[in-house]
C-alpha cells in the first residue's frame, strides 16, 4: 500500500510497468487531494489479462465508499472490462485503487506478457456551491444565503441586511451598519418581499462621492405597519440626508421617488416586536449635482457651447466679443473657466467683459493726433488721426495710412493692422517768410 | 555779407551761426545735421594734431534767430560728431577742393517758422549752376570791416565756370589757387555785393521753381578779398551722395 503524496496530480503504474506485471501481486493506492478538490483519474494505458467478470487479474476502483468498478482486459478484447478513456471522478477528496494479479497469465501453455496499466490522476476543484456535487455524508452545512466557490474551496455570504455568523454558513439579520458606495443599487427590508423580522434596528448608509445627488425610488410592494390615527407608531422608515430629516414613512402608500440632493443618505428602519408587513425595497440611483445655468453679466460675454444642464464637474468657458477683455474685479483674465462644484455652485463667479482700452496713443514727435469721435476715449474701435506740425514737417506713414484704430488686442493699428506710427520728417526749403523782393 | 540787406525772421530759417574757430555759418539739414564748410572747422594751416571730438565738444551752434545776441540767449546745440570730407586738405592753403563738412547735433531740433532745414539739390536739375542763375547767400560775416550782429543776405548770380576760371587767372597773380569742378563762382566783378569772412559755411540757395522748395547749391568757401570779384562756393551737387551716405535716408 502506498499512500500517494497530497499532490494535485500524478501517475499510478502497475508494478514493473511498462514491463509485464508480476503474478500473485496485490497493490493498493490511496489517492488524497486537498479539501475542496475531487480526484479525477483516467487510464493512459491499460493491458490486463482478460477474463469473465475480471476473475483473474483486475483493477478495482473505489471512492466515497462506493465501488467504481472492476477492470481488466485489452483494448477491443471481447472478454474483460476495459476502462477505455473513462474518467473516474470522486465526490470527496480521495480515491482508492487496488490491483490484483493471479498466479499465471498463460493461455494454452503460452505466457502472455500483459503489461498492466498507467493511470493519471489530478485534483479538480470541487464546486461546493453546486448542490449536485455534495457527497451524501458531506457534513458541512449549506450556505444559508449566498455561496461563492473558488478553486480549492468556497465561502458563504449573506444578503444585504444580514451578517454571516461564526459558523461561516448561516446568516442573521444584521443591518445596523449597511454601507452602500456604488452609484446605484438596491436595498430592502430583510426577507423582502416576505414579511420583515421583528425588533429590527437597521441603518442603511449610502455614501457617494461629493457632487453626486442620491435619488431614492421605492418599488412595489411597499408595506410597513401603520396606525390609522397615529403616525407610524409601530415601525418607522426614516430617511435623512446629511443630518436633515427627509421623511418618516410607513403604511401601504409608497413614497414614490425622492430627490435627496445629497451624496450622503441614511435610511433607518425600526420595527417593533410584531407585524406581518412585507416591507420595502428601494432602487437608489445618483446623478451629478446640478449647478445653476450660467448667465452672462453683459451683452459682450460669450459662453462657449452653452449646455441645457450643468452638472457636477461640468464646466463652462467664457470669452468676450472682440474688443472686450475678461475682467475679474480689476484683474484682466486671459481665459475663464468655471467648474460646477460638488455643492452645486460654480467654483468662481461669472466675470464681466470690459471694453478694451488702448491707452493713450503714442505721441508723434513733431506732430499730434486727434480723435475722430467726440468721446475721445481710447476704447476699442476709437479712431485717431496723426498729423505733423505742418508746414515744418510732413507725415510719412506706412501703407496703412495715418488713421489708427484701437484694436481688439489693445493696440492702436493702422488700416493694415500695423502698430508703427507715422513719422514727421522735416520739410526742407519752405521758409514761412521767404525772401520776396519788391523793388526792381 | 557785403552789399546785402538784413534778413527778417523766417527768411532763412536754415541759417546756423557757428562758433568753432571763430565765427562761421552753416545750414540745417533734416532736424539734426548742420552742413558747413570744412575750413570753418579745420582752417588752412591749422596745427597738425587736430582732435575732431575735442572740436565737437567745444563747438557752439546756434539756430532760430537773425540776431547774434538773441541766438546766444537761446543757447547752443551741442555737437555729437563731425564729418570732414576726405578730399579736404587743410595743409594745401590754396586748394579748397572738398570744402564741405557735416556736424551731427546731439539732439534733434524742433522745427518751426524760424528753424527749418534746407533741401539738397537732386541730380536731375542742373539748371541750378547755369550762368546767371540767381541765388541768395546769407550770413553773420563781415560787413564794412565788422562782423554783423544781424543776419544779412544778398542775391547773387551764379557764373559759368569758364568765366570764373578766366577771371581767376587774371586776378590770382602768382597764387596757385585751385578752381575745381567741385566748385562754382557767383557774384559780380564790379558791384560790391559778396559774401565775406565769417560767412564761411553758409549756403548759397536758389528757389527750385518746379518744386517750390529752396535748395542749397553752394557753400561759402573762398574768394580773393571780398567784393573784389567773384566769390567761390563748394558745389553741393557733387557731394549729395557723400552727404546721404552719412546722414542716411533721414
Amino acid at each position: 500500500s502506498s499512500p500517494v503524496s497530497r499532490k494535485l496530480f500524478g501517475e499510478i503504474r502497475s508494478p514493473g510497468y511498462p514491463k509485464p506485471y508480476p503474478n500473485n501481486n496485490i497493490s493498493i493506492w490511496d489517492i488524497h487531494v486537498p479539501k475542496g478538490y475531487v480526484v479525477k483519474l483516467t487510464f493512459r494505458y491499460f493491458d490486463l489479462e482478460p477474463s469473465e467478470s475480471c476473475f483473474y487479474d483486475y483493477v478495482k476502483i473505489k471512492a466515497d465508499k462506493k465501488d467504481l468498478g472492476r477492470y481488466c482486459g485489452q483494448l477491443g478484447s471481447t472478454t474483460g472490462n476495459h476502462p477505455g478513456r473513462k474518467e473516474f471522478v470522486s465526490k470527496g477528496n480521495s480515491m482508492h485503487l487496488e490491483f490484483h494479479s493471479d498466479f499465471s497469465n498463460e493461455d494454452n501453455g503460452t505466457v502472455i506478457p500483459y503489461r498492466g496499466f498507467l493511470a493519471y490522476y489530478q485534483a479538480v476543484d470541487l464546486d461546493e456551491c453546486d448542490r449536485n456535487n455534495a457527497a451524501e455524508e458531506d457534513e458541512r452545512p449549506q450556505c444559508q444565503h449566498l455561496c461563492h466557490n473558488y478553486v480549492g474551496g468556497y465561502f458563504c455570504s449573506c444578503r444585504i441586511g444580514y451578517q454571516l455568523q461564526s459558523d461561516h454558513h448561516s446568516c442573521k439579520v444584521e443591518c445596523s451598519s449597511e454601507l452602500f458606495t456604488e452609484e446605484s443599487g438596491y436595498l430592502s427590508s430583510p426577507e423582502y418581499p416576505e414579511p420583515y423580522p421583528e425588533d429590527l434596528r437597521c441603518n442603511y448608509s449610502i455614501r457617494l462621492q461629493k457632487g453626486l445627488s442620491v435619488i431614492l425610488k421605492f418599488l412595489e410592494p411597499f408595506e410597513i405597519d401603520e396606525h390609522q390615527q397615529v403616525h407610524c407608531p409601530y415601525d418607522q422608515l426614516k430617511i435623512q440626508a446629511q443630518g436633515r430629516e427627509i421623511g418618516e414613512f410607513c403604511g401601504k402608500e409608497s413614497p414614490g421617488s425622492i430627490e435627496t440632493n445629497s451624496n450622503e443618505v441614511d435610511i433607518l428602519f425600526l420595527t417593533d416586536e410584531s407585524g406581518f408587513s412585507r416591507g420595502w425595497k428601494i432602487h437608489y440611483t445618483s446623478e451629478k449635482v446640478r449647478c445653476p445655468q450660467p448667465v452672462p453679466r453683459d451683452q459682450f460675454t460669450i459662453i462657449r457651447d452653452l449646455q441645457p444642464v450643468y452638472q457636477f464637474q461640468d464646466y463652462f468657458t467664457v470669452s468676450c466679443q472682440a474688443g472686450y477683455n475678461l475682467m475679474e474685479g480689476n484683474q484682466k483674465l486671459v481665459s475663464f473657466t468655471a467648474v460646477c462644484q460638488a455643492d452645486g455652485t460654480w467654483h468662481q463667479s461669472m466675470p464681466c467683459c470690459e471694453i478694451v482700452n488702448c491707452g493713450s496713443p503714442t505721441n508723434l514727435t513733431n506732430g499730434a493726433f486727434s480723435y475722430a469721435n467726440k468721446s475721445a476715449n481710447n476704447n476699442f474701435q476709437s479712431v485717431i488721426t496723426y498729423r505733423c506740425n505742418e508746414p515744418f514737417y510732413h507725415i510719412v506713414t506706412g501703407a496703412g495710412g495715418d488713421t489708427f484704430t484701437c484694436s481688439a488686442k489693445g493696440t492702436w493699428v493702422d488700416r493694415d493692422g500695423q502698430v508703427r506710427i507715422p513719422a514727421c520728417l522735416p520739410v526742407c526749403g519752405k521758409p514761412v517768410h521767404p525772401i520776396t523782393e519788391v523793388q526792381r | 555779407i557785403l552789399g546785402g540787406k538784413s534778413a527778417r525772421r523766417g527768411n532763412f530759417p536754415w541759417q546756423a551761426l557757428t562758433d568753432i574757430h571763430g565765427r562761421g555759418g552753416g545750414a540745417l539739414l533734416g532736424d539734426r545735421w548742420i552742413l558747413t564748410a570744412a575750413h570753418a572747422i579745420l582752417p588752412k594751416e591749422a596745427e597738425d594734431n587736430v582732435n575732431l571730438d575735442k572740436i565737437a565738444e567745444d563747438a557752439n551752434i546756434f539756430l532760430g534767430h537773425t540776431n547774434v545776441e538773441e541766438l546766444y540767449k537761446m543757447g547752443n546745440h551741442p555737437v555729437r560728431r563731425i564729418f570732414i570730407h576726405p578730399d579736404y586738405n587743410p595743409k594745401d592753403y590754396y586748394n579748397f577742393n572738398g570744402d564741405i563738412a557735416l556736424l551731427e547735433l546731439k539732439n534733434p531740433v524742433t522745427l518751426g517758422p524760424t528753424v527749418l532745414p534746407i533741401c539738397l539739390p537732386d541730380a536731375t536739375n542742373t539748371t541750378f549752376y547755369r550762368d546767371g542763375r540767381v541765388g541768395y547767400v546769407s550770413g553773420f560775416g563781415v560787413e564794412k570791416n565788422h562782423v554783423s550782429n544781424d543776419l544779412k543776405y544778398v542775391s547773387l548770380p551764379a557764373v559759368a565756370d569758364e568765366k570764373c576760371q578766366n577771371w581767376l587767372d587774371s586776378a590770382k597773380g602768382d597764387d596757385p589757387i585751385v578752381f575745381s569742378e567741385n566748385m562754382f563762382c557767383a557774384g559780380f566783378l564790379t558791384v560790391k555785393q559778396d559774401a565775406c569772412q565769417g560767412d564761411s559755411g553758409s549756403v548759397f540757395t536758389v528757389l527750385d521753381t518746379q518744386s517750390g522748395h529752396w535748395v542749397a547749391t553752394g557753400i561759402v568757401s573762398w574768394g580773393i578779398g571780398c567784393a573784389q570779384g567773384y566769390g567761390f562756393y563748394t558745389k553741393i551737387l557733387n557731394y549729395v551722395d557723400w552727404i546721404k551716405g552719412i546722414v542716411g535716408e533721414d
